[in-house]
């Protein structure tokens, strides 16, 4: 799913 | 955002301007190596390639501009000023950093989560920022003697990643399909590395002595 791969950590 | 990850994001946060205000106030760059501080340069510059693609957040947004800009400052003093370079003992700072790049590529070329530069960059960068330490760590059991500034930007730099292994395991409970095997493993290595200068800062901390690694 796209949310996987979106990095939503610094 | 859980209060793991925000207390990992102001102590690393916090490390870096420690570090910042060291060198602005003191003018003096002595104890820190710079080919740490240009592979932290790197991990800042691969792993927010998506500063300006993926909007997350004004907080993220700008973490992401604090850790671009005190990172390239930091180098750029080593590197350009005239009185802090003066203090920056090269022939200390021997560490071949470059060894340290080129297997982190590979590695991310192998093993990512999906074949796009983008991804590929954020494994190297995450790789990349497991092993940026070790210089530095050279550089410290080399010159033995740690001032206050130089341990504690250390010690605050290994206690931001312990803070983030908290929080994936959090987000490993609290949300579905949260697994993160590339982050989670380097950043569990990133943390072992750090694990004997803990010991000896807490050592010393605790018999109230000044920090001495072993030779």
């Amino acid at each position: 799913t796209d949310d996987q791969t979106t990095k939503d950590e610094l | 955002m859980n209060m793991f990850r925000f207390l990992g994001d102001m102590t690393h946060l916090f490390s870096v301007l420690v570090l910042l205000l060291k060198i602005h106030t003191i003018k003096s760059c002595a104890g820190i190596s710079l080919k740490t501080q240009e592979l932290y340069a790197i991990v800042f510059a691969t792993r927010y390639l998506d500063l300006f693609t993926d909007y997350i957040s004004l907080y993220n947004t700008v973490m992401k501009l604090v850790y671009l800009g005190s990172s390239l400052s930091i180098v750029w003093y080593m590197r350009r000023h005239k009185l802090v370079r003066r203090s920056y003992d090269k022939d200390q700072d021997t560490f071949r950093h470059h060894f340290l790049i080129l297997p982190c590529l590979i590695l991310a070329l192998l093993i990512n989560e999906k074949f796009t530069f983008m991804e590929v960059m954020w494994a190297f960068s995450l790789y990349l920022e497991a092993v940026a330490i070790l210089p530095q760590l050279v550089l410290l059991q080399r010159t033995r003697n740690i001032d206050n500034l130089t341990g504690q930007y250390v010690f605050l730099l290994g206690a931001y990643r312990s803070f983030y292994i908290l929080n994936w395991i959090y987000r490993y409970f609290t949300e579905v399909h949260y697994v993160h095997w590339i982050t989670w493993i380097s950043g569990l290595v990133q943390t072992l590395l750090y694990g004997d200068f803990f010991y000896y800062y807490f050592h010393s901390w605790k018999n109230n002595e000044k920090l001495q690694l072993p030779a």
